[in-house]
């Protein structure tokens, strides 16, 4: 379902070199629960926006559902990734303009589905499954942190996308929330939905049917089912 | 050395109320090592910020160091809290067009401190004990997030503050960083310098010398030496 081959993205800065990632491959299965853990700075986010179609590669490819991301144009990238993909950012990427619901009703929005009505019910029913249908007209600054993060998972959830990458989703999320959350993922999980979630939460890696691990740019081991 | 004395907070969204903070009342000696728990949502950042001075309540009266932060006046308030709090941000509040030693070293330049050249060693040495000193020319967008977290905790350090106080400092970070932070404000803390930590990371709140529950803005619970 993801294949990644020989990923390199290298950053220069005032001079210096980082090798965010070194000849990283990995294959995906549809339906998978894989989780990808690390060192921070070791190349985890970049690993995702990579696969996520958010950045591109300094060389490798990637394929995600058959369509090779490098090749395809703008438009249909951003479209097929609108529709196909859900993204939980580390640092959530919300509107500040916009309420909770409207964040999480815009990849909605951006792909036309539905009515307004429509559209309005599908984004309470995602508050509702991360616990925050009555913070629905609240905007960005008026949430505590780990209110910002459900709405970005929410978000993710709101289109029924076909792969889930998830950064980092419980890093705010006090135990109970983040089990709640997991639990969310893992039904998705069993009704088919791919789940791709970098964490540095043991408890979140040890739900996963795979885990790879990432060190310097390279993955340095995979345990659970190879 | 913090004493908080029936502090109430209500925020107003869309003509419904939500209580942030129900009559909390809590003590702090100096020296002490406190953790704030308590749910996603339940008034922790809302306490972490009346406590740092940066909002004020609606009623109740915060005492830190002998100083009133209700009655002091802004100016005087905000040199007082330069110089003696340093604040670690749930969300970093980092300064974009500033690179990683800049951001560090701001409370220095806030408060006149020193030379030029004294700030950025003191910088680079806050830099060096979370590990990034290889990042300092690095701006915010050029790191990761458990680095962009790293460089909110050196601030928060540089001016060597009687209290600090931290919301949420190992949220983005591996439990080998985590800890690596931890120890550094846990040798902190035995130099005399007073530790209040929000965290929902039960490891970190094992290692605080008291640890209270927040609910709902009310604190439910108070464990260790009371
Ligand atoms: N500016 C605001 N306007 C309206 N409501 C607010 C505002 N700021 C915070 N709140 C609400 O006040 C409550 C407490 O927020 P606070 O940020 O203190 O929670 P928290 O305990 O730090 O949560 P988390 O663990 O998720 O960071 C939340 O329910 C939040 O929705
Ligand atoms: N735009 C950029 N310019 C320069 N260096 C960058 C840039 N973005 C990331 N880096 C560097 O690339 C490395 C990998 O970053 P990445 O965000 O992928 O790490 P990560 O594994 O997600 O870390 P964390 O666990 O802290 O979130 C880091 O060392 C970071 O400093
Ligand atoms: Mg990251
Ligand atoms: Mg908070």
């Amino acid at each position: 379902f993801v294949q990644c081959t020989g990923l390199c993205k290298t950053y220069t800065v005032g001079g210096e070199q980082v090798r965010a990632l070194d000849h990283v491959s990995l294959t995906v299965e549809r339906g998978d629960f894989i989780a990808i853990c690390g060192p921070s700075g070791s190349g985890k986010s970049t690993l995702a926006n990579v696969i996520g179609g958010l950045d591109q590669p300094d060389s490798g490819s990637v394929v995600v559902d058959g369509v090779d991301l490098a090749r395809a144009k703008d438009a249909e990238l951003s479209a097929y990734r609108n529709s196909h993909i859900g993204f939980v950012f580390q640092s959530f990427n919300l509107q500040s303009h916009e309420t909770a619901l409207e964040n999480v009703i815009s990849p909605l929005v951006v792909g036309g589905v539905g009515k307004k009505r429509t559209r309005r019910a599908k984004g309470m029913r995602a508050l509702e499954r991360v616990g925050l249908a009555d913070r629905a007209g609240h905007k960005p600054t008026q949430l505590s942190g780990g209110q910002r993060q459900r709405v970005a998972i929410a978000r993710a959830l709101v289109n029924n996308p076909a792969l889930i990458i998830a950064d980092e989703p419980t890093g705010n999320l006090d135990s109970h929330r983040g089990a709640e959350v997991m639990a969310e993922l893992e039904r998705l999980n069993r009704e088919g939905i791919t789940l791709v979630i970098i964490t540095h939460d043991q408890a979140v890696a040890a739900r996963a049917g795979r885990v790879l691990t990432i060190k310097d740019g390279t993955i340095t081991e995979t345990r659970g089912r190879a």
